[in-house]
């Protein structure tokens, strides 16, 4: 059961992670940010600019600083205008 | 800072403002006082000035809405985001959309409405988002913010006033 319960955690932080970075960083919805892929550079990419935007160092990694940002409210705003 | 592509902004220094609805988290004055101290923010800074009007159409229409409003831009339920506007411009341009499923609060007990409402209303103005963390218009929001010692950041006027200039004297 903990295990079960893990394993939800992480799929929602992931979800949520994906839907920022397309909300706000123009990750393209087709992209699967979990899927493991041959070619994760578009990922790393979008990951890392918003690490520079928001001030994290730039790791490319989802690590606890970045999906404690990633958590917090926010405006609606994209930082990427279109 | 930063401004919209194109740098739209306002080609006249007196906007009108409406608040079209209230949510019920807060009374009405409080509200109303939010909104205002929000404008004096910006106002300090520019040559701008704001007038309330209570019908028609405003420059600035300030609305409090849940899900999808009316905009293609849906709001997602209690946290993460919890407002949006428009750069100015006519019709929806300028205008301000506040979440109505946060829990809108005159101190920092829930999401503080002054400081949403002055970090939204420079998008009405034409700032985007900032990068510097202590500015007003970085796009996270802070509820460690000192609300009796709030100050715009230097970012903020500097950005404010690549679009309007100083205040006149």
């Amino acid at each position: 059961y903990p295990l079960d319960r893990a394993a939800k955690d992480e799929d929602d932080s992931m979800n949520l992670v994906q839907r920022y970075l397309e909300n706000y960083y123009n990750l393209e919805k087709d992209v699967k940010l979990f899927v493991r892929r041959k070619d994760s550079a578009p990922v790393v990419k979008k990951i890392q600019e918003m690490q520079r935007f928001l001030g994290l160092e730039v790791t490319g990694k989802l690590d606890s600083d970045t999906l404690e940002v990633i958590r917090k409210p926010r405006c609606g705003i994209p930082d990427v205008g279109h | 800072f930063s401004t919209f592509p194109g740098m739209p902004k306002w080609r006249k220094t007196h906007l009108t403002y409406r608040i079209v609805n209230y949510t019920l988290d807060l009374p009405r004055d409080a509200i109303d006082s939010a909104i205002e101290k929000a404008l004096t923010v910006w106002e300090k800074v520019t040559p701008l000035t704001f007038s309330r009007i209570n019908e028609g159409v405003a420059d600035i229409m300030i609305i409090f809405a849940v899900r999808e409003h009316g905009d293609f831009s849906p709001f997602d339920g209690p946290g993460n985001v919890l407002a949006h506007a428009y750069a100015p411009g006519s019709g929806i341009d300028g205008d301000v959309h506040f979440d109505d499923d946060e829990k809108w609060t005159k101190d920092t007990s829930g999401i503080n409405l002054f400081l949403v409402a002055a970090h939204e209303l420079g998008h009405s103005l034409g700032l985007q988002h900032s990068t510097n963390s202590e500015a007003l218009m970085y796009p996270v929001y802070n509820k460690f913010t000192d609300l009796a010692r709030f100050h715009l950041s230097q970012d903020d006027v500097n950005g404010i006033q690549s679009l309007y200039g100083p205040p006149t004297a």
